[in-house]
């Protein structure tokens, strides 16, 4: 996190907002809604408390205005430039300004969600500035979040603290969402929740987020899992590229969701049973696609079944013992993907390359080897 | 995107970001005749920034960030 410095804070506690027009993408209800959501997720941390004020200067004036607005920064049409704030202080401090050439919605991605962008920008009235942290509601870059099940990052929490402390009014004994912290792709001690790769990227997932690698590319870049997949699930299971169907297909539970490139197929997501699991299956483990064989692996537990998807049956002979097929395999395989004809297979920290075909085993690698530490 | 794909539309578009969100001023003076430009400096700071490989020159995951939908508050301390 980052803060505007110069103990540009407000010196009060109790602050005034006011709103003082509408958009027309939202009921004025929505709108009144989302503003005071997206305030009370810094009231919650924080001894900061907000009353909204319907005439007169509030601490915090809120507006919607296109292109030379009156304020020096005029915004630019669609997208690009969605909103902005200014740092406490008199006058415009704590002002927010929203572009009203965006749309903004109540909480469907189909246009801009207000609360997370209203949340953002209050953070600035607030007095933080922006973070570098791909996580942190305080990120500049606009990521999609599900308003209803949004809770304010760790970096955040640490960010609004660090210049008002925490929320004196907290009661201990109800118990709160813990504050999401971003993962380090570089944590030796990591353990990947999926590994796959999608026409010709990697890609790396951990709690809700995902490291997107591509040969042309030497950093793999994180971004939120919402940011690809609004609807798709975090904390995954497991993850693989049919090159049947051309589909990506995310586990959590009992349920598989697929999506061709960044859109959700209709008619997911589906029980595990409609890849042939058996039903008595609760979760997978990690699942790869061997592309010599045409059959998906899927692990679960000390066994793995192998998955014919052209034909939809489950190959005869399964479940397996994994550590028959593969015996240095000890401990419970986490993720698997297959790369360049190497397969690796995930197992704590470690990964392990072999020859699917040859069951050969090359090297025991860590996790971050493709992650480019 | 090989640097030379950069369109000069991509450049000027370029230029405006990091004048808005990380300060980069207009080039004047020696220093343009030696060593590195600003604006290739004002480009490893915003590829440092949002975790991208520095390299100073504009390429296709730092033009893909350029373009991302995002607040208008500038990334560089600007506190006044």
């Amino acid at each position: 996190y980052s803060t505007f410095g110069n103990n540009l804070k407000w010196q009060k506690n109790s602050l005034t907002y006011r709103i003082e027009n509408y958009t027309p993408d939202m009921t004025k209800s929505e709108v009144d809604d989302s503003i005071e959501k997206a305030l009370q997720v810094w009231a919650k941390v924080t001894p900061l408390r907000f009353t909204r004020i319907y005439r007169g200067i509030a601490d915090i004036m809120i507006s919607f205005g296109t292109r030379d607005h009156g304020d020096y920064y005029p915004f630019d049409g669609p997208d690009g430039t969605l909103a902005h704030a200014f740092a406490p202080s008199s006058g415009i401090g704590g002002d927010a300004h929203f572009d009203d050439d965006e749309t903004f919605t109540h909480r469907s991605n189909a246009g801009y969600v207000l609360f997370m962008v209203a949340a953002h920008e209050f953070g600035h009235s607030l007095g933080l500035s922006h973070s570098d942290d791909a996580g942190a509601l305080m990120y500049p870059v606009y990521s999609y979040r599900n308003p209803d099940t949004f809770v304010l990052p760790r970096d955040d929490v640490n960010g609004i603290q660090s210049l008002y402390g925490p929320n004196p009014d907290k009661d201990p004994s109800v118990p709160e969402p813990k504050p999401p912290k971003t993962p380090d792709a570089c944590d030796s001690t990591m353990v990947l929740d999926a590994v796959t790769t999608l026409r010709g990227e990697m890609l790396f997932f951990k709690d809700s987020f995902l490291w997107r690698s591509y040969p042309q590319s030497n950093t793999p870049q994180q971004s939120l899992i919402t940011n690809f997949w609004p609807s798709a699930p975090v904390n995954i299971d497991a993850a693989y590229e049919s090159r049947v169907s051309d589909r990506i297909l995310l586990f959590k539970d009992r349920k598989v969701w697929a999506f061709t490139g960044y859109n959700p197929v209709p008619g997911y997501p589906k029980p595990l049973t409609s890849l042939g699991l058996p039903s008595h299956v609760r979760k997978i483990d990690a699942a790869l696609y061997d592309t010599r064989s045409r059959k998906t692996l899927f692990f679960v537990g000390n066994s793995y079944f192998s998955y014919d998807e052209a034909r939809r049956t489950m190959d005869r002979g399964f479940p397996k013992r994994i550590n028959q097929t593969f015996s240095e395999l000890t401990n419970k395989v986490t993720a698997a993907f297959q790369y360049r004809g190497f397969t690796y297979i995930y197992s704590g920290p470690y990964m392990y390359e072999y020859n699917l075909k040859t069951r050969r085993l090359y090297r025991v690698l860590r996790n971050s080897y493709f992650l480019r530490c | 995107m090989p640097i030379s794909q950069v369109t000069e539309q991509d450049e000027n578009f370029a230029e405006s970001y990091l004048k808005k969100f990380f300060n980069l001023t207009e080039e004047s003076g020696p220093t343009v005749r030696r060593g590195i430009s600003p604006m290739s400096k004002k480009v490893s700071e915003m590829q440092r920034f949002f975790g991208l490989q520095i390299t100073g020159m504009l390429d296709a995951d730092t033009m893909a960030m350029m373009k991302k939908p995002r607040c208008g508050v500038p990334d560089a301390q600007t506190a006044h």
